[in-house]
């Protein structure tokens, strides 16, 4: 189950290398500081995780765990109301990852949880057609577990 | 015919699953 979770977690982190950002997302502890993943959401909607909302995000976090917490925070925010103001859609609570794992141990099951979340926000947006063109060119071992990631997100995100 | 197991090997079956989302309607998923 471990291992499934930790694939989950390293191929959205591939896919979420397609996107140009400026903060580094290489690895797990790349992005636990919330930095790079604000960047993402931006680009996938500009108009919902706006320059405002991102100016809301600290860049400046180095190891401080209040400011990741408050980062991380700040996104999973703007995805559950992303979700239930654009799509539609309400985030069962137990699809929410945990934080606080994430901002201390780096866990890859609720990093992938989080990653899942915003691989939701890509394929439903205004240019959802641009993210799924460019998930069709990765590696068919990462299409697999993205089309997993998407047909779990489909079958339990509605109540 | 291979044109008929096209939809059922791995690399069809992630074609068909990424071309039905293409054609989704934008904020109505699943």
């Amino acid at each position: 189950m471990a291992e499934k979770e930790n694939e989950l977690c390293e191929s959205l982190i591939i896919w979420l290398q397609t996107f140009n950002t400026a903060a580094p997302c290489q690895t797990i502890q790349d992005l636990t500081n919330g930095v790079a993943m604000a960047q993402i959401l931006h680009e996938i909607d500009y108009t919902w995780f706006d320059v405002s909302w991102l100016s809301r995000i600290k860049d400046d976090v180095g190891d401080n765990k209040r400011i990741k917490i408050h980062n991380l925070k700040k996104i999973l925010q703007g995805i559950v109301d992303y979700y239930r103001e654009f799509l539609d859609q309400h985030i069962l609570e137990f699809l929410l990852p945990n934080l606080n794992l994430i901002a201390d141990h780096s866990d890859a099951t609720e990093m992938g949880r989080l990653l899942q979340l915003i691989l939701g926000c890509a394929v439903n947006c205004e240019k959802k057609q641009e993210h799924i063109q460019v998930i069709m060119t990765l590696e068919e071992s990462v299409q697999h577990v993205v089309m997993t990631a998407i047909q779990e997100l489909m079958s339990k995100d509605t109540l | 015919d291979p044109n008929m197991k096209a939809g059922t090997t791995s690399e069809g079956v992630l074609a068909n699953f990424f071309n039905s989302l293409l054609s989704k309607k934008t904020g109505s998923p699943g």
